[in-house]
Formats: C-alpha cells, structure tokens, sequence
C-alpha cells in the first residue's frame, strides 16, 4: 500500500485525512459487527438491532468527516488573505477539538498517539489565543439585525443592562403598580388574619 | 455603543462585510438580502409587542396576522424568487414559526414534486392563492419515524372511482403537523394504499378537512390543535382523524405511482420518491441547525464581551468574560461548528437542486446517497447545535434564563428538530444502513463515488513521532 501518511495536528488538510481514516475504520467496525452477530446464525433483523451502537457511531463519524472536510473545501474557495486566515484557524479548532471530544476513536484506529493528544489541547489554547480578538467580528459576519435576533443580550450596541430593564418594565405583569390579586386573595386574607 | 463592544470591534483583523458576503454567497446577495429586512424592519404592520407577554391564543392571532399580512405584502412588493421570499419572513417571524410554515415548506414542494400535469392545474392555483392552504399529515399518535407502520387506510372503491380515508384505531390518528389544528382546509395525507385486495404502501391524498367557505371540519374530520408545547407556541400543531372520508381518485397524487379508474396499480419508478419530500426537508434542517448555533453564538459572544465578573488577577477590575479560557472553550467551538455547518447547509442546497435536477431527467442514481447523507446530517447537525444553544445559554449566566435573551426561544423552537423529520438515532440507522451497504460493495471490488469514495482507500496514517 502507499508509504504511510503522517498526521500533522497542524494541517487542516492532515485533520480531514484522519478524520476520513476514523470513519473508515468505524464503518469497518460496525459491518464486521454486523457480520459476526449474523455468524451467530441470528436473524438479519437481530443481527443488525444487536449492532445498533457500533452502526450509530459509524454514521457520527461519517457525518463529522464530510462536516470537516466540506469546511475544508470551502476555504479552498476564499480569496481575502484575512478571512481565509481566521476561517482557517476556525476550521483547525473545529477539527482539533472533534478530535478531543472523540479522542478515543482516533487513539482506537491508531491516527494519533497519546503525546500528540496533549499537543492537540495546546494547540487548541493557543489557537482560541488567535480567536479571541475576532470573535465579536466573526459574530458580527453573521449580520443577523437586532429584530432578527430579538436578543437585549445580544444587541449589536452592546447597551445590554439599560435595554434589560426596559423590557422587565414591559412585561404584562407591571401593567398595575398592584396587581389585581391583592384586592382579591392578599387583603382578605390579612383581614381575617 | 457600548465601550466595550466597540473595542472589540475595532480590534478585528478582517473585514466582516467580506465575510458576510461569502456567507450569503456573494455581495449582490448580501446587498439584496438587507433590502428585503429593511422592508420589514420599517413596516409598522409588523410591529408587535414581544411574543413572550403574549397568551397562547394572542401568540397564535398574532401569527395569522402576521402570515396573512405576509403574502400580501409580498404581492405588492412584488417578491417571487423563493430565497428572497425566505429572507423576507425570517426576518419578519424572528426566533419563531409562521402559522401557515406547513403550507410552504411541506404542502407547495409536494404539490410541485408530485402532482400530474392535470393536478398541478387544479391545485396550485389554489394553493398559490392561498384557497386551498395545505398541511402534511404524516406523523399518526402512536407512528413516527417508521413509516412503513402509518396505519390511516386509503382504500379504493372503483364502483364510484373514490378513495375512503379512515383512521381505524386511536394510534392511526394524524398528530403534529404545523397548521393542522385550526388553519388548513387541507391536508396532504400519507395512508396506506389498498385496491384490488392488495396494500401498495404508503401514498400521498389531498384531503379537504375544512369546509372553503365557513372554514368548518368537513364530515368525517375530527380536527383540533393538541395543546400547549415546549414552545412552538404560535403554532396550531393538530390532530386528524378521518372517519371514512370519501375523495376522488384525482385526489391521489399520481406523478409516480398510478391508480387506473378500474383499481389496477401502476408502480413508481423509484421507492424513494416519496421520500423526496422528506429529503429536501432534512437538506433544508441542515442550514436551520447552523442559523440557531450562530444566532446563538451572536447573542452569547457579544453578552461575553460586555459582561464584567470576578478578577482574573487581584486588585485589577473585573475583566470581561471572554477573557476567560473557560468561557472562551465554551464557546469559540460552537462559533466553529457554527460556520462548518453553514458551510454544510449551503452545500446540502446545492446537492438538493443538483440531484433533483437529475431525477427530473430520470435519473435516480444519486438519490440514495443524497437521501443518506441527508439523514446522517440532519441528525448530526441538529445534535451538536441543540446542545451548543444551551452552552450558549448556560455561558451568559442567570439572564440567559430570561425570555429577554431569546435563548430559551431559541432552544424550545430548534429542539424538535432532532426528533421530527426522521428520529435522530433513527436516521443514523438509515445513514448506516447505506455506509454497511456500501462496505460490502467494496469488498466485492466496487469503485465508489461521492462521498463515500473513501471507503475505498485502504490507506494507514501513522501517529506523527512527537
């Protein structure tokens, strides 16, 4: 077979090989599962019930590699030096931290040794270091208006707390200074009291 | 402007315009897309106090209100094309649903996928005009998912060329569907087809359940809304039962299967048709499940970015929340996913249009991998972003709690993705069922395509010696 490739937990292109690897090697998982339930001369419909857990995995893992690689593409196809850059570091933190979340798969599938998983949280640090001073921009590129997010938390002036006591004061529960029960439950009850 | 937030904005090292153009698919589009929120946005008709003071039957009045002003503005502004349509009414719905959502997104596409000819020229005339406003009732009390188990009955009688609708049992009952309870004269009803003797699976009926002039149940219709909900609440999610309701035999959507004026069945060419459907929802889920993690995202990073708690170092002032590695590992993932998911939706749009371009031109070869990799995404997709929207709730503290942050919105009305249009861990199962298939057709010397071409490599990556 081809000389073997290695991972570099520093490029995006390297982190979709893997991630393509793991699903493979799920999706080999879950059919010879298939085939060994069968083995044992149990109905296709057992056979596969009985490997339910090893076929969900291998789809997970299926989807989460055409997410990552589809991210991937998609940076192939921007020009601005800037934006490629941050959506760059954005796609090697997606795929770095889908590694961590599923570390076992890559460690099982022998992708990644155990020193590279603690290379992978550092760089994770330092890639959300990177992050950091875009994040409000990368939010802003969303572009959602105020009216469509209808959020005082996430209003785009960023005035949250004086909005936040204007929507409290709106609420249908302030339309009297004394609500209606008063009259009703409390002042009896005190009279009787 | 907050000082904040204005800091972190001029710290930016890239220009979001751009950024926002690529996300909208070019600069025209961006352009266009403000235009049509602008109209809404300026149009006192839609203004309206918030949802969340409202009771459930206002909610409901007030999204009629909304729905109907809708199309009529629509007309008169002269909007047509489906995606300026759809900027139109997100913006003017906000984090919630329409009252008449069904009718497009599930009644429309149906009639357009799958009428004849002859029935198009019935039916979209009245459903374009809004005389017949549609549903789709799939879903029975006690069948989800399984599709093949519905138990509503279609049963052809050729002595007077009907079909009688019946829901024999309480389980058969339709259940859920958008628009059911109290907005639509009628259904699109998926019932298992007898005649001559025989059951032919599941086919698609328009069924009138209103009557078009007093807007009464129909007899033999027992309709109603189901009652409150996680939220969805200006939504009349409704039940349906049929009591051996008598339709034409044109009311049988017949661009694939056929049933003659003697009884006899003619089979469609594909057994995924019906499914068509189902797979433009799930692509269309896709881009959903990436517009509630961003909107999520917006709402968290930028309350993150103003929030002041706690000192990160003694006698200094409270930083800002974002400066924390914990906050920042909440969510500067979840701003990822929520760009590859983007990325995905306008990928599963694209491949939609693609293949049913095809399966136009007959070609059904690529439907089953579209209608897998639609189930295994929907499914993955709306996983990873209705648990990152309560990350991004949980990550701004007790105001998040509050109706005013729009995240519980945001959850109650995103949530019932993952378990209407196919069960997530069900459509894992379907995504599996194609991935085993096509293991084994590698192991019988196959070449794949698409993306599942990998599996043909039997590559080995080693661990990189550290």
């Amino acid at each position: 077979s081809s000389r073997p490739t290695v991972v570099n937990i520093n490029d995006l292109a390297s982190l979709v090989e893997a991630y393509k690897l793991r699903a493979a090697k799920l999706v080999e998982v879950a059919a010879k599962s298939l085939q060994g339930e069968l083995q044992r001369s149990i109905s296709q419909e057992d056979a596969w019930n009985n490997s339910s857990i090893e076929l969900v995995r291998a789809s997970d893992a299926h989807c989460h590699y055409v997410v990552v690689e589809l991210f991937a593409a998609k940076l192939s196809e921007i020009s601005d030096t800037a934006v490629h850059s941050v959506l760059n570091t954005l796609a090697l933190l997606y795929a770095l931290h889908g590694i961590t979340l599923n570390s076992g798969d890559f460690l099982q599938a022998g992708l990644l040794t155990v020193p590279q998983l603690s290379q992978i949280t550092q760089r994770i640090k330092a890639l959300m270091v990177e992050i950091r001073p875009n994040a409000v921009a990368l939010v802003d590129s969303f572009d959602y208006r105020d009216e469509t997010l209808n959020s005082v938390l996430g209003r785009y002036d960023g005035n949250v707390y004086e909005s936040m006591f204007e929507w409290a004061k709106r609420s249908p529960l302030n339309r009297t200074e004394v609500h209606e029960s008063y009259y009703k439950y409390m002042k009896p009850l005190r009279s009787k009291l | 402007m907050n000082p904040d937030i204005r800091r972190e904005r001029e710290n930016a090292t890239f220009n979001t315009e751009i950024l926002t153009n690529i996300l909208d698919g070019c600069a025209e589009k961006t352009k266009r897309r403000r235009e049509i929120e602008s109209l809404v946005v300026s149009d006192p008709d839609f203004q309206h106090d918030d949802l969340n003071f409202m009771s459930r039957s206002e909610r409901y009045d007030a999204a009629v209100k909304k729905s109907s002003q809708m199309i009529m503005k629509l007309r008169d502004y002269g909007i047509s094309d489906p995606e300026e349509i759809y900027f139109y009414k997100r913006i003017a719905r906000g984090n919630f649903h329409e009252a008449f959502g069904l009718h497009y997104t599930m009644f429309l596409p149906t009639l357009y996928s799958q009428c004849t000819p002859e029935q198009r020229k019935k039916w979209l005339p009245l459903a374009e005009n809004f005389k017949a406003l549609g549903t789709y009732a799939q879903t029975e009390l006690g069948h989800g998912t399984h599709i093949r188990k519905l138990e509503t009955t279609a049963t052809y009688d050729p002595s007077t060329q009907e079909f009688v609708l019946n829901c024999p049992t309480v389980t058969s009952i339709k259940w859920w569907p958008g628009g059911l309870g109290k907005t639509s004269n009628h259904a699109i009803v998926l019932a298992q087809l007898y005649t001559q003797g025989k059951c032919h699976g599941l086919h698609a009926f328009i069924v009138p359940i209103r009557c078009m002039k007093t807007h009464q149940p129909l007899p033999g219709v027992t309709v109603g809304d189901i009652g409150p909900k996680f939220g969805f609440d200006e939504v009349d999610n409704g039940y349906l039962k049929l009591d051996n309701v008598r339709i034409p035999r044109e009311n049988m959507l017949m661009k694939y299967a056929q049933v003659e004026p003697d009884g006899s069945y003619l089979k469609p060419p594909s057994d995924k048709l019906t499914y068509g459907t189902m797979v433009f929802i799930r692509a269309m889920i896709v881009g959903e499940s990436a517009r509630a993690l961003s909107k999520s995202c917006t709402i968290a990073i930028r309350y993150s970015a103003v929030r002041h708690q706690s000192e990160l170092r003694p006698g200094e002032p409270e930083p800002q929340i974002l400066d924390y590695q914990a906050q920042q590992y909440k969510l500067f993932p979840l701003l990822a996913a929520a760009y590859a998911f983007t990325f995905v939706g306008q990928y599963m749009s694209n491949t939609y249009h693609r293949i049913t371009g095809d399966i136009n031109q007959g070609d059904f070869s690529q439907l089953p991998e579209l209608h897998a990799l639609a189930a295994g995404l929907k499914a993955f997709t709306t996983w990873a972003a209705n648990a990152g929207i309560e990350v991004c709730r949980m990550a701004c503290g007790g105001h998040g709690y509050s109706r005013c942050s729009s995240l519980p919105d945001i959850y109650v009305t995103f949530t019932p993705t993952c378990t209407y249009e196919g069960e997530n861990t069900v459509m894992m199962l379907q995504t599996a069922r194609y991935l085993v298939k096509c293991y084994r057709q590698v192991r019988e010397g196959q070449q794949l395509s698409g993306t599942v071409s990998y599996l043909n490599e039997p590559q080995r990556l080693q661990p990189q010696p550290v």
